[in-house]
């Protein structure tokens, strides 16, 4: 999951 | 209607017209183009109905097996109204002759044969916005936690689609299947995509930003 992390947190944002 | 109301606008590609044309050009502004517009289609998938219930492995698993079709088929629906031209943004349009400069015949003309396809079936904004949904929840990642809840979205952007036809298309009570029957060669065509950009990405001559190079790598 860390390699992916702008992936994640762009899911995670609630926009 | 939730899908048509999810649907993202297109985003402009601005080439920088201070730098001469080149291969090299033309893939750096596609490169920053695709990773604005992943930016905007995870922002999109979010407004899937059904998306956003997945755990968050799952949704970062169907996005990272399925962007580049999604991609891909943004740039195709916005292609149907030209003749063999490629509509990467409103002011980014590709002929044969800029393919060529790019390095990006093959892969282009394989673009162009899935808009002769949805051309020749008078493809609708609805079914493209449905169609889409779709390849996303059926990218066949490896990595599914919870398949059970993946094959329910899948039923139910699946069941939306066939009520649209049933509806809209009576006369044709296949145009749901031909619909789907067209997903094999998106497929295809987003592989070979992403093996070019993959090695594209080896040359290391041409920038690109990190959500692109994120899922690229996750394609790897």
């Amino acid at each position: 999951k860390e390699k992916h992390k702008i992936l994640h947190q762009l899911l995670q944002n609630s926009t | 209607s939730l899908l048509l109301v999810a649907e993202p606008e297109g985003i402009f590609a601005m080439p920088d017209p201070t730098v001469p044309e080149s291969d090299i050009k033309a893939l750096t502004t596609l490169c920053d183009l695709a990773d604005r517009e992943l930016v905007v289609n995870i922002g999109w998938a979010k407004h899937i109905p059904g998306f956003p219930s997945l755990s968050l492995a799952d949704q970062m698993s169907l996005l990272q097996s399925g962007w580049m079709e999604i991609l891909i088929l943004r740039v195709v629906f916005r292609s149907l109204a030209l003749e063999d031209k490629l509509v990467y943004a409103e002011d980014y349009i590709m002929d044969e002759e800029q393919s060529k400069l790019a390095g990006l015949l093959d892969l282009n003309n394989a673009i162009l044969q899935l808009v002769k396809k949805y051309k020749t079936m008078g493809l609708e904004k609805e079914e493209f916005v449905v169609l889409k949904a779709i390849a996303l929840a059926n990218s066949d990642s490896m990595q599914i936690e919870d398949s059970e809840a993946v094959q329910r979205l899948q039923d139910v952007l699946h069941g939306a689609l066939q009520d649209y036809e049933a509806t809209n298309h009576p006369e044709d009570p296949r145009r749901a299947g031909k619909l789907i029957m067209t997903l094999p060669l998106l497929r295809q065509t987003a592989a070979r995509a992403v093996q070019h950009f993959c090695s594209i990405k080896q040359d290391g001559r041409v920038p690109m930003h990190k959500l692109f190079l994120e899922l690229l790598e996750a394609k790897a």
